[in-house]
């Protein structure tokens, strides 16, 4: 650099190797933190096992292949590319087990306020493994709501009713929830599912944490919106 | 582009790997092990100017003479990326979601004289 001027990695050579290791460890750090809109390093409180892991990004997959196919799209459900250089997120949002009664259960699933505050919903899917008693029909309502962060009033409530037949995987889209729950900065979604008798807990397979709820988003960074004026 | 080795001193790229588990980061994050924090430094001499790399084609070795015969005319040059590449990051965020995303332009893959 022209005498005189600061160059932002000359400074480097000059500093001792450790000295200049930590520099660069501090960069790395702060350079990570602020591109995922951390302020520091989250602290895990429950990590998730790997089995509950694998099984919702194989169950994530299953479903992608299956929309693809069923939309003519070829194997393997191609993602919708975005525009280069925009940073896209895949979330997975494990239940929080909530109150639950005799004919309904309640589970919570929480989005930080950094994503909810710096992305936008792209898609989301809610993702419950059944186990039903026996043979027969079983109708299910699903209520989606999103209390405030005191729990107090809540907003954006939305019900689906569901036959549910056999064991296994069924999803349900809650991208609109999900948005919505983003665009008012919340950060909790409730999901309370309710049966019609009493049928233990409702027809949810809680036992086993490879078939615990979860909800899968796929997010973008928001750009700011740009004006153009002629 | 070129690899800093020894005592290089012409602009080039120099390693720096950064072993999440040596920083106490693999709790949190799940995916990669570590961060390629590349980055440029070295010379850049005004007839290196504009040659993204250490280009060694005849038009480039013209090119230079001509430069370094009207050094008045050049400008100042510095050693900045010229390929960089996106970052993919697993990881758990504050309420252990599990969060996949790729952090664009945070790989620095080559260097050269603006």
């Amino acid at each position: 650099a022209p005498k005189g001027v600061w160059c932002p990695t000359c400074g480097l050579a000059a500093l001792a190797p450790t000295t200049r290791r930590d520099v660069l460890i501090a960069l790395a750090k702060q350079s990570i933190l602020s591109k995922l809109h951390l302020e520091d390093r989250p602290n895990i409180t429950h990590p998730t096992s790997r089995g509950a892991l694998l099984t919702a990004l194989r169950r994530i997959r299953a479903q992608r292949t299956d929309t693809a196919l069923s939309s003519g799209m070829p194997r393997g459900g191609r993602v919708p590319r975005l525009r280069p250089g925009t940073q896209e997120y895949q979330i997975l949002s494990f239940a929080e087990s909530g109150s639950s009664a005799s004919r309904s259960v309640r589970l919570h699933f929480h989005f930080t306020r950094e994503l909810a505050g710096s992305t936008e919903i792209l898609q989301a899917t809610l993702y419950l493994f059944w186990a039903v008693p026996g043979p027969g029909t079983y109708p299910v309502t699903i209520r989606l709501s999103q209390p405030d962060p005191r729990g107090l009033n809540v907003t954006g409530a939305s019900e689906t009713r569901l036959e549910v037949q056999r064991d296994g995987w069924a999803t349900l889209d809650v991208g609109r929830a999900v948005q919505s729950l983003f665009s008012r900065g919340g950060q909790k979604l409730t999901v309370e599912l309710e049966v019609a008798e009493d049928w233990g807990s409702p027809l949810l397979s809680v036992h086993s944490e490879a078939h615990w709820p979860f909800v899968a988003a796929q997010a973008r960074a928001r750009t700011p919106t740009r004006v153009q004026r002629r | 582009s070129i690899d800093c080795s020894g005592d290089s001193r012409m602009c080039c790229r120099k390693e720096f790997f950064v072993d999440f588990k040596e920083i106490g980061w693999e709790d949190w994050i799940i995916q990669p092990e570590g961060y390629h924090m590349n980055y440029c430094a070295g010379l850049c001499p005004l007839h290196m100017a504009g040659i993204p790399g250490l280009a060694a084609s005849f038009h480039t070795a013209v090119l230079n003479l001509i430069k370094a015969n009207n050094a008045d005319a050049a400008v100042d040059s510095c050693c900045v990326p010229t390929r960089r590449r996106p970052l993919s990051l697993l990881y758990y965020d504050r309420d252990s979601n599990i969060v996949k995303t790729d952090i664009p332009d945070m790989i620095v893959d080559a260097c050269g004289c603006t």
